[in-house]
């Protein structure tokens, strides 16, 4: 059977999911710390950690989504993405986060924290952007 | 006897959005 959601759901969100480091260290993803993503990034020769700040958050074309607005980088580049409200992102200092923290909560058993405009989010781009 | 199961281990980077600004100006 098909649905209409727009982003399928990614299993390692699920608490106790076993994450590898760009350091082949283990960690759980319920565990993983803001330095575990910066450190990750700093070793890979490809992709670098950009800070995507929040914009906005507005209602995405089903009802279980939302568009957010990012403002990536340095050049503060807008970005959009639509996903479904409890997607969590990693915020800087924070840890993950939500538009329907207690959704993420029920289905992945991941504490969250409620996604805001103006938190500042781990995000990757290719170190070989021109 | 319980059979050893493979736990599946994810990358680091699939946990993290790729946001990649749209090239204009």
């Amino acid at each position: 059977s098909s649905s209409s959601s727009p982003v399928a759901l990614p299993p390692f969100f699920m608490r106790g999911s076993i994450i590898q480091l760009a350091d082949g260290e283990l960690k759980r993803v319920e565990d993983l710390k803001t330095e575990d993503f910066i450190q990750s990034a700093e070793i890979s020769s490809e992709l670098k950690i950009d800070s995507s700040t929040v914009e906005r958050i507005d209602s995405g074309q089903s009802p279980n989504a939302v568009v957010i607005q990012f403002s990536v980088g340095e050049l503060k580049a807008q970005v959009c993405v639509e996903v479904l409200v409890e997607y969590p992102f990693f915020v800087f200092g924070q840890g993950w986060s939500s538009c329907c923290p207690d959704r993420t909560t029920q289905l992945f058993e991941l504490s969250c924290a409620k996604l805001c405009v103006g938190d500042v989010c781990v995000s990757l781009t290719l170190r070989s952007l021109r | 006897n319980v059979e050893p199961r493979s736990v599946p281990v994810f990358p680091w980077h699939s946990l993290v959005p790729f946001l990649e600004p749209s090239q204009s100006g």
